[in-house]
């Protein structure tokens, strides 16, 4: 027993042992140089980009009637349909100097905002947050009375539901029903109210604004003289700029931008140049 | 303006600030191979500067943080109509000389916060609600103590920013957000709202994070939340942009919680604009597809 118990202690404190260098190792790793991002970069332009450019290569064309329409080899969506499908990530540069420093502007469309009155529900959203607390507190209940933690209980739940099969599943409320037909499509796929139209990308480029800063101080400026002189963010590009214009920024014009970017290196090597903040940076 | 009856110039344009990360510890003319905390550079290139160093592995020296926040403030703050702001307003735990504790993680989150509201309220107005230019936070991994770990509400931590959050998140979301870390601003009333998702109940590295099936599992309630409040704009005619701080996309979520979420952006593109996130500190997009993800939630069941 004795041995057991002390082998099963060297167990435990090789456990703590890994546990804290594999944390270690994370903390180093969040907060070290930028190491691989370009590898991922190239993992997101072949598994992600690539896919997009490969399903659209199937759309069906405009003329789908015609004789030389193979049906076979060809999608049953079109080009629009197949847009529908997705939706945008958009993962923005940070402050922090991984890269360089950066923010974005967005812009939209407010062309209709003074035309469409808001429609004011007659629940109120008091009465609305109070219901949904209601809601996630009973299914917070149907936890507690699970009791999915003690192993017996979970037997004996498991044997109850065995004996239900059969009966339809309760439905997962953490799936969503089908879009209404009805529904049009919002301001990400075609142009309305608050489509966005164009982002502005801002950077701040250290190199050069800690350079003058102590350039400035050499020449006698106060240290908040020089770097209120020096430091400055400013348009490092716009969805708008070559060599890839977006000439909007709805679904399609990314899914159109992703399918360029796997096809074009000229493209690509910007678009990386940009993810990585003019930094210069590879892996 | 919801808070004042008073109305407001709408621009057209937003912005979108993410991972600050102030490092008060930042030391300039200190080594940059010692995270920019301390030692004597090897040479001219490992010399920490007073704005920060580009690739060199440090975080923001609190200078730059002022000082982006001065020039928002004069190039910015009068020409945009709201902020998405996604979270990591801390160091990162790099430097195991000072670990990092709660404490600071709050302490540091509280003073960020003040910077930002002072900077976007409404400066000739007492109620400290009252804003020119509505901001809407998340929360990051590193804003959570330990690092990525945050638990289903109501807790300490979520309670602490509902409190440092407080002049931010709307009054009546009180107890939903002490559950769920989340909450929806209006940001044009009656037509057009952001939602801060609180993404670390989906995120793959909270180590009390499985999946997004169990109805124990955080997931599982933050889209239970999401589905409700999607489902409400719908209702009421509005459109929604989606923020968060870590991106949904697979390397990231949970299993089953990737799914799950793109369903839910593809089901109600009626009225989703797009998601905005941070985390990865590279600027790219992600396209993903809602279909594949019923096919995977098909096949999985």
């Amino acid at each position: 027993q004795l041995n057991t118990s002390e082998n099963q202690k060297d167990d435990d404190d090789d456990l703590d042992m890994t546990a804290h260098a594999m944390a270690g190792r994370e903390a180093h790793l969040m907060g070290a140089k930028p190491v691989g991002k370009e590898a991922y970069m190239n993992r997101v332009r072949e598994r992600i980009y690539e896919r997009v450019h490969q399903k659209i290569q199937k759309a069906k064309p405009l003329d789908a009637e015609g004789d030389d329409y193979d049906a076979k080899r060809k999608s049953s969506k079109s080009f629009d349909e197949i847009c529908e499908d997705y939706s945008i990530v958009s993962i923005s540069g940070s402050v922090i100097p991984t890269f360089n420093p950066s923010l974005r502007v967005w812009e939209y469309n407010i062309t209709d905002l003074d035309t469409q009155t808001p429609t004011w529900q007659s629940k109120s959203w008091d009465q609305f947050y109070k219901t949904l607390e209601n809601i996630m507190e009973r299914d917070s209940s149907d936890i507690e009375n699970e009791h999915l933690d003690d192993p017996e209980q979970e037997f004996e739940t498991q044997r109850k539901k065995k004996k239900k099969r059969g009966k339809k599943p309760k439905e997962d409320k953490t799936i969503p029903r089908k879009k209404p037909k009805n529904l049009p499509l919002g301001p990400a796929y075609e142009p309305q109210l608050f489509s966005p139209t164009r982002f502005v990308q801002l950077y701040a480029d250290l190199k050069r604004i800690n350079k003058k800063y102590y350039s400035l101080l050499e020449a006698g400026k106060t240290p908040d003289e020089a770097a209120g002189q020096a430091f400055q963010y400013e348009v490092e590009y716009a969805s708008d700029d070559d060599p890839y214009p977006m000439k909007g920024l709805l679904v399609k014009d990314f899914v159109l931008l992703a399918s360029k970017l796997a096809t074009q290196k000229k493209s690509w090597n910007k678009f990386m140049e940009r993810a990585f903040m003019s930094t210069g940076y590879t892996d | 303006d919801a808070i004042t009856g008073l109305e407001r110039k709408i621009y057209g344009r937003f912005l979108h600030i993410t991972d600050m990360h102030p490092d008060a510890f930042y030391k300039e003319g200190s080594s940059i191979e010692n995270v920019c905390h301390e030692g004597k550079p090897k040479n001219t290139k490992d010399r920490a500067p007073r704005f920060g160093y580009a690739t060199g592995g440090c975080d923001s020296p609190p200078d730059l943080v002022n000082y982006t926040l001065e020039w928002i403030t004069e190039n910015l703050r009068d020409k945009i109509d709201f902020v998405i702001w996604t979270g990591d307003n801390v160091r990162h735990d790099n430097d195991r000389r000072i670990p990092r504790t709660e404490f600071q993680i709050l302490d540091m989150n509280e003073l960020i916060s003040g910077k930002i509201q002072k900077l976007f309220s409404n400066p000739n107005s007492e109620n400290p609600r009252d804003f020119d230019v509505s901001v809407v936070p998340s929360i990051g991994n590193n804003d959570v103590f330990p690092h990525n770990m945050f638990a289903l509400g109501p807790t300490l931590q979520t309670r602490e920013y509902h409190r440092i959050w407080n002049n931010l998140v709307p009054q009546e979301q009180q107890r939903t957000f002490d559950r769920s870390a989340s909450f929806a601003t209006e940001v044009i009333p009656g037509k057009l709202a952001v939602l801060s998702i609180n993404t670390l109940y989906l995120f793959k590295a909270n180590p009390l994070v499985d999946n997004c099936n169990s109805k124990k599992q955080p997931g599982y309630q933050i889209l239970l939340w999401l589905g409700a409040v999607l489902e409400e704009f719908r209702q009421r005619g509005m459109k929604v942009w989606l923020s968060g701080h870590v991106p949904p996309i697979e390397k990231n979520f949970a299993e089953g919680c990737f799914d799950k979420y793109t369903l839910w952006t593809h089901e109600y593109r009626d009225i989703i604009i797009g998601g905005l996130y941070g985390h990865m500190n590279m600027d790219h997009f992600i396209p993903v597809d809602g279909e594949a993800s019923w096919e995977a939630i098909k096949q999985s069941e």
